[in-house]
């Protein structure tokens, strides 16, 4: 979701239908879906929608055609069906619709029509400060697409307009933690919540500064490890710096890339970071725990599933989504009760089958069982030489190489002659983020 | 005098033109800088438009390939909401009523 950097005040919202005359729609039903289409937003949200026949409500409605004094006139039936200007004063929240348009009111459906509720839904959904979203699925999705009749409001923009307006009740908060309200926050002193006046969402949220060091975990097997040096971190802003820090995962997920440390990820694309990153990871992918401090690893399944590992457990999910079920303990999976956390885990594309890394040893997956292959685990050492152990993160990236990365350095793996091409690491900073 | 419309017109079909302005439609959306209607710079070096074109196609979730392919024009003939998607538009909401 993105906010457009501007929200109400208040959360007591009046609006008024202002075009009195309706050609080819019955007004009241026009009113109806009007109605219906601000409730989908108060149903998730603290913010109440109150119809009223005044000039001064906070959400002036008008059908108009062709120019209508706003500079962005309406092109007639098809293409831009609608437009709303976002929260402020004057003409702030007003939504207007295209009058010439073919406009389907009180759930009627035609093959030439267009549901006044749904454009309606996304319409309001700029009056309150949302902008465009790129998820598909969402409600402020740029093109309009039909709504199922169990209709719920998106993951996307139930987030959006929660982080704007704060959750109706505890009970959808507890879907969403990491958004409480700051009276509902554990500790108010770390919460700062701000909304980027110039848009494109950055929202510092409540959380656990990383500024403190993370206690290291410590290996309880039969197998001595060393225990896990504490992450370095530089810290600006209480989100670590990329240039300065070790990784906790790095995967390549949707043919990009994810960096992930501590409660943040960096998505790394082919011209760069995006904008918008560092990203909370809870923001990515939802209801991971609350307490989450870091992840362990993670990796894209051939199936496009994502799989995260967080100490003694691992979480499925589809896209954005966590799976029923999850998560599910290492063991499982055939890993050994003893085993604290997973160090690293990858897809090999010489073979397609799945690696897991954790201390000295790794193990291959057998996707068919669902477990560990006989024979594993190994030594890291026999086999990924020069890899070295207690690597931080391992994926292959797009050149078919595989990237193994340890504190702020890395490895680059020659795959066909099984060794790192050189013995020296180079630093990650310099060259997965151009730092100098 | 208004020519008289033939009853056999499908409303839909005639509310659908095909985006020819491309150029104008990646203005009108934030895909392209609307400054150069400005300046009355209308040439754009490919790299621009293909940027621009990539940028659309990632929004819309079609397949990415910097050219007006026939997924991008049937993205762009698809009914859609006015507000700009890279960026509000500008002065849209600081007009006053």
């Amino acid at each position: 979701y993105t906010l457009q950097g501007q929200k109400w005040h208040h959360v007591n919202l009046t609006w008024s239908l202002r075009t009195r005359r309706l050609d080819k729609v019955d007004h009241g039903w026009v009113r109806s879906d009007l109605n219906k289409a601000f409730q989908v937003w108060a149903k998730y949200s603290k913010l109440t929608f109150r119809e009223v026949n005044s000039e001064s409500a906070d959400i002036l409605v008008f059908f108009e055609k062709g120019y209508h004094g706003d500079g962005y006139p309406f092109d007639g039936p098809g293409q831009v069906l609608a437009h709303a200007f976002f929260p402020g004063t004057g003409r702030g929240g007003d939504a207007h619709f295209d009058e010439e348009e073919e406009w389907l009111v009180a759930d009627k459906t035609s093959k030439d029509g267009t549901s006044l509720f749904r454009v309606a839904v996304h319409e309001f959904g700029h009056s309150l400060g949302l902008s465009h979203s790129s998820a598909e699925d969402a409600l402020m999705f740029p093109w309009y697409q039909d709504l199922k009749s169990n209709f719920e409001l998106p993951n996307d923009d139930r987030i959006g307009i929660q982080v704007l307006y704060g959750a109706k009740n505890d009970k959808i908060w507890g879907d969403i933690p990491a958004y409480r309200p700051t009276s509902q926050r554990p500790d108010p002193s770390t919460t700062v919540p701000t909304i980027s006046s110039t848009a494109r969402t950055v929202i510092t949220k409540s959380m656990t500064s990383i500024t403190n060091p993370i206690t290291p975990v410590t290996y309880t097997t039969s197998r001595p490890m060393p225990p896990r040096r504490p992450p370095v971190a530089v810290v600006v802003d209480d989100k670590p710096d990329f240039c300065n820090t070790s990784f906790d995962a790095v995967s390549i997920i949707r043919k990009d890339t994810f960096f992930f440390k501590g409660k943040y990820t960096w998505r790394l694309g082919p011209k760069g970071v995006y904008a918008g990153y560092p990203a909370l990871i809870s923001r990515l992918w939802y209801n991971l725990p609350e307490d989450m401090n870091q992840v362990d690893a993670v990796y894209e399944r051939l199936d496009g599933k994502i799989v995260f590992f967080i100490g003694r457990q691992y979480y499925l999910f589809d896209g954005n989504n966590p799976l029923r079920g999850y998560p599910k303990p290492l063991t499982t999976l055939g890993l050994p009760e003893e085993l604290d956390r997973v160090d690293a885990a990858i897809v090999w594309g010489h073979n397609s089958k799945t690696y897991i890394f954790s201390g000295t040893m790794y193990w291959r997956f057998d996707d068919e069982t669902g477990q560990m292959e006989l024979d594993y685990p190994r030594d890291i050492s026999s086999v990924w030489r020069g890899a070295g152990y207690n690597i931080d993160a391992a994926f292959q990236w797009h050149d078919g190489a595989t990237y193994f990365f340890k504190n702020r350095d890395f490895w680059k793996f020659n795959d066909l002659r099984m060794r790192v091409e050189q013995e020296e690491p180079r630093s990650i900073g310099e060259f997965w983020f151009n730092c100098t | 005098r208004p020519i008289q419309e033939s009853n056999n017109t499908s409303r839909r079909a005639r509310s659908t033109p095909i985006y020819e302005d491309v150029q104008g439609y990646l203005m009108k959306f934030g895909y392209l800088p609307e400054s150069d209607l400005e300046t009355g710079n209308n040439l754009r070096d490919g790299s621009q438009l293909h940027d621009a074109l990539r940028t659309l196609q990632t929004f819309g979730n079609i397949p990415i390939t910097g050219k007006l392919d026939e997924a991008t024009k049937q993205l762009m003939k698809r009914p859609r909401c006015g507000v700009s998607d890279i960026s509000p538009t500008a002065g849209q909401h600081r007009t006053k009523r």
